[in-house]
């Protein structure tokens, strides 16, 4: 049937209400995206060059939780991660606890070409990108007044979000130790 | 958090997925993502990104499921997708995937996903909500 390609920027409980000033940004990006994916494909490039380039895009745009624009942990400070995988191979390369790699997912590229390994994390995963000079930036480079908002929104509301779980009002309980029963609203809004 | 797969003119699938994690999460915390067969999949016959609630895509192991079913049982990606979506909480998964003849499925069980997709036959589509 040919090439193609699909891409996501997160899923979540977002409000058919999200204002244009939050929806255009990211329709906008993900359209761009879907172009270079697409021009990619239509001159014959293979689809581990296309998934890697069209993800550097999205880690690129401040819009998604990902890379530039990474949510913050309860610390204020970002730890990525990432993964690619190659479907006739079967090989694959994934990274955490990033916080200065610029693009997280050549990282993981590296990993899986450079290494006889898997999955790199934290403090040797930084000390790999070193070792292989990817692109590095200040972790200030990635936080957002936006995500030091929606840490400070989740603080208040004493829980942990997924991509675009929306502030709840009202007192809200303690997070639990051990997870609570999926249908308990507070842990995925 | 952000994905994309493909399946090229020679018929190779690929897939990436990338994220920063969940708002407040613990320092240390691993999601979905890099957990592979969880969040990221990819062999002969499909590539799959998933997002939504890590521990939830982790515990359902919901990317290599869905290259499961169509292995195992010759289901179709749509219908393989479909049954992983529909099997997980409510409100925590979404994914996109490709299978190698060039099927393309978005699916979740969120309000919505930021998604778009395109097929060398012309079929393209850029969304956020289910309409």
């Amino acid at each position: 049937m040919g090439w193609a390609l699909a891409l996501h920027g997160g899923a979540g409980d977002v409000p058919r209400t999200l204002p244009p000033e939050s929806r255009e940004p990211r329709l906008a990006t993900l359209r761009r995206c879907l172009g270079l994916g697409t021009a990619a494909l239509r001159d014959g490039r293979a689809a581990l060059d296309v998934v890697e380039l069209v993800v550097r895009e999205l880690e690129d745009c401040p819009h998604f939780n990902a890379g530039r624009g990474s949510v913050l942990t309860a610390d204020g400070t970002v730890e990525m991660e990432a993964c690619v995988m190659e479907g006739a191979t079967l090989r694959c390369g994934a990274v955490s606890g990033l916080s200065t790699v610029a693009n997280p997912v050549s990282l993981a590229r590296l990993v899986m070409e450079k290494t006889p390994h898997i999955y790199l994390a934290f403090d040797g995963a930084e000390a790999f990108a070193r070792f292989q000079g990817v692109e590095t930036k200040d972790p200030s480079h990635f936080i957002t007044e936006q995500n030091i908002e929606r840490l400070r929104q989740a603080k208040e509301a004493n829980r942990v979000q997924i991509d675009y779980t929306q502030p709840m009002k009202g007192p809200q309980q303690a997070p639990q130790e051990t997870p609570a029963p999926v249908d308990d609203n507070s842990q995925t809004g | 958090t952000v994905g994309c797969v493909a399946v090229d003119a020679a018929g190779n699938l690929a897939t990436a997925t990338s994220t920063g994690g969940l708002v407040n999460k613990m320092a240390g915390r691993i999601g979905d993502t890099p957990v592979v067969g969880a969040g990221t999949y990819a062999n002969a016959l499909c590539a799959v990104s998933a997002t939504g609630k890590g521990e939830e895509i982790i515990r359902y192991t919901v990317a290599r499921d869905v290259a499961a079913l169509m292995e195992h049982r010759a289901l179709p990606l749509r219908d393989a997708a479909a049954r992983v979506v529909a099997g997980a909480p409510r409100g925590t998964v979404g994914l996109v995937a490709v299978s190698r003849g060039g099927e393309v499925c978005m699916a979740h069980n969120t309000t919505a996903m930021f998604r778009a997709c395109a097929t060398e036959a012309g079929h393209t589509e850029i969304g956020i909500w289910t309409d």
